[in-house]
């Protein structure tokens, strides 16, 4: 394992954290997008199914059981415990839009059609996009708590690493996995417009 | 393709 893929799941893992704190301790999940968390709580869920099949390193067990626990709690928080604050009236990205062509995608374009590997495909490709409702709901009202800017800045850190980590592992293990690479680059164009934003607002 | 691949990654 790596530098970049270390900081990269440091900075993933630190994206949720902050998330999921600034809900407990505003007691608040305004801004926030249950729809984008319902969609990462679904990435983790399909894609660590082989948390029963293949153990990789106790490392490896323990981050998967993390996220996975912290995305469930996140969404629980949203739908359930704070749900007044909930601003629901803008969190209105039609969720069939992204989940009809990444399932169409998952069976078309995959490693081998078997179901598991099908869902961790789904997973890697609805994770490229399930970030879209977070940042329509932020373009929609034209605001975003620091927080929040903050959280979104950690999850795209975290994807930028994630690409020097396979250029990493291309040029010493000549390791690449096509599907991964490719649809991890389409999401981090996704968080271009924000970083850019990120940068410039932050001077203001 | 790469079958049988095992994802290490998170």
């Amino acid at each position: 394992m790596n530098i970049f893929r270390i900081l990269g799941d440091v900075s993933h893992l630190l994206a949720i954290i902050i998330l999921l704190l600034k809900i407990v301790k505003s007691k608040s999940c305004a801004g926030i997008s249950g729809k984008s968390q319902i969609l990462f709580a679904l990435v983790f869920t399909t894609r660590y199914l082989d948390l029963f099949t293949n153990f990789i390193s106790v490392y490896n067990t323990v981050m998967k059981v993390v996220f996975l626990v912290c995305a469930y709690i996140t969404v629980y928080m949203i739908y359930v415990k704070f749900r007044k604050t909930f601003d629901s009236e803008n969190d209105s990205f039609r969720l069939e839009f992204l989940l009809v062509p990444v399932t169409g995608l998952s069976f078309l374009e995959n490693h081998s059609f078997t179901p598991l590997e099908i869902l961790w495909t789904f997973s890697i490709y609805l994770e490229s996009v399930a970030i879209l409702p977070q940042l329509f709901m932020i373009s929609k009202t034209g605001e975003a708590e620091t927080i929040t800017t903050h959280y979104l800045f950690f999850l795209g850190l975290y994807r930028a690493l994630y690409i020097a980590n396979w250029v990493w592992r291309y040029h010493t293990e000549n390791f690449y996995d096509q599907i991964a690479v490719v649809s991890g680059v389409v999401q981090t164009i996704f968080y271009c417009d924000f970083f850019y934003l990120y940068v410039t607002k932050g001077r203001q | 393709s790469q079958k049988g691949l095992k994802h290490d990654e998170l």
